[in-house]
């Protein structure tokens, strides 16, 4: 039984050597061949720019508030979506610089890149996630709009040139005294993007703040230095409708449907005698 | 059969070695009875490592263990695996005894690392057993 204890262990090894990347039974099957490739996470930890570790902390941090440390979800979150999926620009242009005096940021050209958002992933919130390369604290509570242009996805080359702009769109926020991270809401410009499976998003983003006056009207007044922000990662929160995915909604509708119902059940034998027969009357006038 | 009952009746209820907590012990917490046991492994072990920055540590369980002739009542199962182990113990024993399987599952959430750099939170159904049951 050692013998073939040893062969079942050496046949298990070679079975799962041979096993592909096991989460391609739940990720779309892509035709790229994967045998060159650098293993994804020493891509993302190593790959020099500033803003992916940043993105993986960000990341960890979402985790740890959604997961237990076994992994098992929290039910503190919201329902619908169980899908978080970020993004890192694969190229960005920053146009001009910005104005400091005003706090506005100066413009800056994105590329993301949406392969891996499978057909069965439905938006339901997206942002661009914005840190501070170093810890800021703003005077006091500042107002920031931000102007959003879609532009053509296939650009071919990262010429100057503008691109005929698709769609523009403005959304505001407001800062807080002390920020580390934050996220502009860009649901409406992204929802039509994902819905139509585009593969490439391409948007040029700037936004300007002032100090919120009613908020702190005596706080003196100071530019603040807003170019130390870091390009923006973009977040897709989605709703998995796989099969394999977790659908929390789907067990709440389920528990609150049973406890429905039980109450029900415990109605119809609670009810007099009268109404039951009236029930039944009016179901078999129903049924005529 | 007169005299063998007499004979039964004459024979000591118990050997005198019998001990009573022992048996109850042995039948109301039987030792190798169907039931969940913990596995936990890291993802290096199943070779997703290169995918999976969270959680460090899985616990997927299992169920092992015998199943008890009277299932009904601590198993919740159907009448059918009581009918199984009557065929198994009386009729044919080439019809197996009924299994120790997991009964309910609970999700599990992972960060990984996609192809193209982004990465994901994703919570998966069914991975981890919660619950045993004999089928």
């Amino acid at each position: 039984s050692q013998v073939s204890r040893g062969e079942a262990r050496a046949a298990a090894e070679a079975e799962s050597e041979s096993v592909a990347e096991p989460w391609s039974l739940l990720r779309p099957p892509d035709g790229r061949d994967r045998s060159g490739f650098l293993s994804p996470l020493f891509k993302v930890l190593y790959d020099g720019q500033g803003g992916t570790p940043r993105a993986l902390r960000y990341m960890k941090r979402l985790y740890k508030a959604y997961a237990t440390k076994e992994g098992i979800p929290k039910s503190n979150r919201s329902p619908l979506y169980n899908t978080v999926r970020l993004f890192t620009s694969c190229a960005q242009h920053t146009q001009a610089p910005g104005d400091q005096a005003t706090g506005s940021v100066p413009p800056v050209d994105l590329l993301f890149n949406l392969d891996r958002v499978p057909a069965v992933e439905h938006l339901l919130k997206s942002g661009l996630l914005y840190s501070f390369s170093n810890s800021i604290s703003f005077p006091s509570a500042v107002k920031c709009l931000c102007h959003l242009v879609i532009k053509e996805p296939e650009f071919s080359s990262w010429t100057p040139q503008r691109a005929p702009s698709l769609l523009t769109f403005n959304s505001q926020f407001e800062l807080k005294k002390k920020y580390k991270w934050f996220e502009v809401d860009v649901t409406t410009a992204l929802r039509p993007l994902v819905a139509s499976h585009k593969r490439s998003v391409h948007m040029s983003v700037n936004f300007t703040c002032v100090r919120n006056q009613q908020q702190d009207p005596v706080a003196q007044d100071g530019p603040w230095n807003m170019t130390l922000l870091v390009p923006p990662s973009l977040l897709l929160y989605l709703n998995d409708t796989s099969a394999q995915a977790h659908h929390r909604w789907d067990s709440l509708h389920y528990k609150r449907r049973s406890s429905q119902r039980a109450d029900q059940k415990g109605g119809l034998s609670a009810c007099p005698m009268g109404e039951e027969s009236t029930e039944g009357g009016r179901s078999s006038r129903h049924r005529r | 059969g007169q005299d063998t009952v007499s004979l039964e009746l004459n024979k000591p209820l118990a050997p005198a070695s019998f001990n009573l907590s022992e048996y109850l012990k042995h039948f109301l917490f039987p030792q190798h009875e169907c039931e969940l046991h913990d596995f936990r492994l890291s993802f290096s072990q199943l070779k997703w490592d290169n995918w999976i920055v969270a959680p460090h540590r899985y616990n997927p369980r299992y169920c092992k263990g015998d199943c008890p002739r009277a299932v009904g009542h601590r198993y919740g199962s159907p009448v059918h695996t009581m009918v199984q182990n009557i065929i198994h113990e009386k009729l044919n024993s080439s019809v197996p005894r009924p299994s120790c399987v997991p009964a309910k599952y609970s999700p599990l959430s992972v960060l990984t690392i996609e192809p193209d750099g982004s990465i994901a939170y994703k919570e998966y159904e069914d991975m981890i057993a919660t619950k045993c049951t004999c089928r």
